[in-house]
């Protein structure tokens, strides 16, 4: 089902390529986020990606639309691995800063499951699988968020370098949730 | 089925993205690999991307390795799209030399269907659906050939600019074919 079979292909053709620490030159997630840490003198309650899987699938091309308290930050430095033919590519996460409090701010590396994305765009363009997708919407968003997680959860080389937020963005009337408050509640438990 | 998802994701989730001619500032193929023939100065017999599908899902890091006549070139420019909460996420495709004789080199924008590269480390995993997968493999690919083949045959801003190569990367005793004489035969159509 195409629930699973994008949490696979994010899981083979993403995470496993992004978070492990590989012990060669190139550099797993966390090393990426202690060496920022280092060079900008800022602290992260976590060093791990957290990604949003939204129940709605709507995933905003940038995250501080989705939030009065979420600023972009920057881009972690690429890492890139030649991959299928392509030489080189190129791959890289980004840091957002959530303002806790007036004086407080969490930095984060923070992006949404991009196959949700691409699912959305799917059901967009009603093409003839469209509708199928749009009426299961909601059990392929869970099987993905419960796939993923068990493909996380039996790498000992991820499964500590990534944080699911699986949430529904969107209250009982139809509005969307502020998505910083949704990260500050998981960043809560790193405190 | 995994083989249509798959389609349906490659082509939603990058060829729409790099493909089409937006008429903004941000440039689909053929504008790139022409600017490249320009700033090179040399020529390319087509300005299209050509996507290897082979039957055994093999898809080596780069393609040179696959045969004695191929050669790097280098990359294009990469196109930015921010998506998904990944700021300015970078694309961009490789030009390989293929050499059809002493004097004659085919300059040609190639790569692997990433998702088969997926699908490959699945089975290679021997995840819990990996056998599945691997039973069905042939069925597979080819259900990812044709359903990815009317996607772009019904998009008028994509389907002059994307040729799929369709190939049983195996000889009858198991040998590998060479995969820049099975491009060589492709491009004969454009002199
Ligand atoms: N050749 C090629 N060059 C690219 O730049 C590229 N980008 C995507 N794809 C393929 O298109 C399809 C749709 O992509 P999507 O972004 O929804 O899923 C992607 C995305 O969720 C995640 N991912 C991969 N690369 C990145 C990246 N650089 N940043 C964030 N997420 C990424 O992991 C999934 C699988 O990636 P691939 O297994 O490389 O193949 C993808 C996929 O089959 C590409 N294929």
């Amino acid at each position: 089902d195409y629930g699973s079979a994008m949490a696979y292909s994010f899981f083979h053709g993403y995470l496993q390529i992004v978070l492990p620490h590989k012990g060669t030159d190139q550099k797993g997630i966390q090393e990426i986020i202690r060496d920022f840490e280092a060079q900008q003198g800022v602290v992260f309650s976590s060093h791990k990606l957290f990604v949003l899987i939204p129940l709605s699938l709507h995933c905003p091309a940038t995250i501080e639309q989705t939030s009065s308290i979420v600023e972009l930050a920057q881009n972690l430095p690429e890492i890139t691995v030649s991959r299928a033919g392509v030489c080189k590519r190129s791959y890289k996460s980004t840091v957002y800063k959530i303002r806790r409090s007036q004086t407080e701010k969490e930095y984060v590396c923070l992006e949404y499951a991009t196959p949700l994305q691409t699912l959305f765009d799917i059901i967009k363009h009603r093409t003839e699988h469209a509708n199928d997708y749009e009426l299961h919407k909601r059990e392929l968003v869970l099987q993905f968020y419960l796939t993923l997680r068990t493909l996380l959860n039996n790498d000992p080389d991820c499964k500590d370098h990534c944080e699911l937020i699986f949430f529904d963005d969107k209250t009982d009337n139809g509005q969307d949730v502020d998505v910083g408050e949704v990260v500050l509640e998981h960043l809560n438990s790193y405190k």
